[in-house]
């Protein structure tokens, strides 16, 4: 279960480092 | 799209996936001449995650007795450090020079190396968590070779006692590993070898006592209740066999996988 929980929080963390990236590549287009 | 076997990885990992997918376009579109902002703050809490993950997967390591996640997931972990490894030079570069393209494709590359580390991480784990459910089919399996030793009614009431919370146990996981199961017709399979234990243990119990008190009575038949204890026996060994095997099984098993 930790093991889940810290794949969960890894792949958040990405999720929400992409968005930043790619949000700020769409605005910027 | 990558394809994932459980709902657990499925939920875990499918939506940077598609992220990560989106990136890669992104980039390829050409669209990514632009300036990136400072990516420095979500990375460090990419970085600290990892950093949990790794202390967490090297304790899970070293509790575990299953020889073959200690092989498997120090690799994965190492695959995950090193992509979050390429993430902090990724930032620091675009600190440097804000359109830096070698600084986008380590940003790729880290996502994707999260993703697919990650990924291998989650599936050695689940490799272990199949090991234990086939772990208890074992169990069940050598309580079941031993039947023919039962000769009293006291050694059958002690045979029930022990085999009782084994298959119960084992049945609950394989049940539940069902439910985790993203392939249909596994998940069907799975369905009807539990059906049929559940159904031929009833059967299994009485085809024993018959067994037992033909045997202490001295009476006939002795004979035919111990071909009816041997046929329940192979029927229910032949299931469990079945749900191993299928435990076994990944998505890419089988061809009508959609």
């Amino acid at each position: 279960e930790q093991i889940l929980s810290a794949a969960r929080s890894i792949i958040e963390a990405t999720s929400a480092l992409i968005k930043a990236a790619t949000f700020a590549q769409k605005e910027l287009v | 799209m990558p394809t994932f076997h459980t709902k657990t990885i499925e939920t875990i990992l499918e939506p940077v996936a598609q992220q990560v997918s989106k990136l890669v376009i992104l980039h390829e579109e050409g669209e990514d001449g632009n300036a990136m902002p400072d990516l420095t703050r979500p990375v460090n809490v990419v970085k600290k995650a990892v950093d949990n993950l790794v202390k967490v997967g090297y304790e899970t390591v070293s509790c575990s007795e299953d020889n073959l996640l200690k092989h498997d997931m120090p690799p994965a972990l190492s695959r995950v450090e090193e992509a979050s490894m390429l993430l902090v030079n990724a930032a620091s570069m675009l600190l440097d020079d804000s359109r830096s393209a070698p600084a986008r494709k380590k940003l790729i590359d880290g996502s994707r190396g999260i993703l697919h580390g990650t990924s291998a991480l989650l599936l050695a784990f689940d490799e272990s968590e199949v090991r234990k459910i086939i772990r208890k089919c074992k169990t069940v399996l050598e309580y079941l070779e031993i039947t023919e030793v039962i000769s009293t009614l006291e050694d059958l009431v002690k045979y029930i006692e022990t085999l009782s919370p084994n298959l119960t146990s084992m049945i609950k996981s394989v049940e539940s590993r069902e439910r985790e199961l993203m392939h249909q017709a596994h998940r069907e399979m799975l369905l009807r070898s539990v059906d049929d234990i559940r159904n031929y243990t009833n059967l299994f119990v009485n085809t024993l006592k018959i067994f037992v008190t033909a045997k202490v009575e001295g009476q006939f038949g002795i004979e035919n209740a111990q071909h009816n204890r041997d046929y329940v026996v192979k029927k229910m060994t032949s299931e469990i066999n079945e749900i191993i095997r299928v435990l076994r099984l990944t998505s890419h098993d089988d061809d009508d996988w959609d």
